[in-house]
């Protein structure tokens, strides 16, 4: 599904250059379950952008189904996003004056079909996730944990085939967290690839493999 | 240090009642390391800024050091939030139009003092917990765990008294984990008073107790 070869990203500020990812090779299966583990800073949520089609390496070739994603045309891209994957945010961006359900049912938005099956979609995967109790709160109104199921839920809103999740149970508590765990695993199960990026090790320890990052580069 | 009767923390939204705390009460000395646990929503966000003076309770009595808060003038609510609290607040709360350094010099502005000394202590704090490469990164130019980073250096530059952390290390991985809680560690050894929301074992393994939060109320 997925296959990256060389991936460097430099983020450019002033004289200074960033090295942010110096060369990731990636091979990635559909169907999958890889956990991406590495410190803080390493270049995790960097490579997790660019996996996602949210932003383009400096250089180096980025294949989803066997297409370099960089000769993509804007509406392809689009698609993919869109149809194809689902993003949870490290930072969740929500969008603060919409309440919770109309922040999840965004994406459906774009695909067209009727208001009602969109506004039942939204409430059922809010449902999984646990907030059925705050579908009309907006992100300020929601805990920090209720904000991140939020992002989950609107990331799963489309059914995508691959999940990028950067850190989904950072804000959690192990029981909520572990609800969350359980729901991957189902995803999981139906034949979706996820890919997470995490130090918990529940997550970790139900991966197919582990992919380790220090410093902009997979090491191991 | 802190001793709190019945707190109470409705929120209101339209007809409905949201009772994020029903009724806390809460004993601290001073010099004590507490960790606050229990499940995504239960208040504990909601219990951390009425005791950082941060947002006042519906009803119900806070006492620090012997005073009512809720009778403080606002000069002396301000100079308490200033000199003698440092708080890591969930979504870290960072400007993001200044650097690193830059919010992290913040809360000096307020003791007047001169610009290189506020500067030097700034750096100093930064390089404590592990930024001394991120010093001029604005927070969209950090990773989530160097803008977390960030927060503790930001809330510990005034050198306060007591240390509210609400998940500081929610976003980071285990080994630069473990760096912040040696850090607090230090800072708990010097005497000052700690009470850090979290999930993180190793966090409430060192903890003097344990408060556990479920639906609004301290339980056990
Ligand atoms: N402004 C608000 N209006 C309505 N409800 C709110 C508001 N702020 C918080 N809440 C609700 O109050 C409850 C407690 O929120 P709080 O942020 O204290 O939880 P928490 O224990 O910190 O959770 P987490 O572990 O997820 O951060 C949550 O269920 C939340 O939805
Ligand atoms: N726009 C930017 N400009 C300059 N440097 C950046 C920018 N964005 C990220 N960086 C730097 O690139 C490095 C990698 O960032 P990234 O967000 O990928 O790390 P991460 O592995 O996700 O870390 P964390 O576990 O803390 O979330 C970091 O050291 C960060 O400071
Ligand atoms: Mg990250
Ligand atoms: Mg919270």
């Amino acid at each position: 599904l997925i296959e990256t070869k060389q991936i460097k990203k430099v983020y450019k500020m002033g004289n200074i250059d960033v090295n942010a990812l110096r060369g990731v090779n990636l091979n990635i299966e559909e169907g999958e379950f890889i956990a991406i583990m590495g410190p803080s800073g390493s270049g995790k949520s960097t490579l997790m952008h660019i996996l996602g089609c949210l932003d383009t390496p400096t250089s180096g070739t980025y294949l989803f189904r066997g297409r370099e994603v960089q000769d993509l045309s804007e509406d392809e891209l689009a698609n993919t996003r869109n149809r194809e994957v689902g993003f949870v945010f490290q930072t969740f961006n929500l969008l603060p004056r919409m309440k919770a359900f109309e922040n999840v049912e965004l994406p459906l938005m774009y695909s067209g079909g009727r208001a009602a099956a969109i506004r039942k979609r939204a409430l059922d995967v809010l449902e999984r996730v646990g907030l059925e109790d705050r579908v009309n709160h907006r992100p300020t109104e929601l805990s920090g944990g209720e904000r991140q199921r939020v992002a989950i839920a609107r990331a799963l809103v489309n059914n995508p085939k691959l999940v990028l999740a950067d850190e989904p149970t950072g804000n959690l508590d192990s029981k909520t967290g572990h609800e969350i765990m359980e729901l991957f695993r189902s995803l999981h199960k139906e034949g979706r690839t996820l890919i997470a990026v995490t130090h918990d090790p529940e997550i970790s320890e139900y991966a197919d493999r582990i992919v380790k990052i220090r410093d902009g580069i997979i090491i191991d």
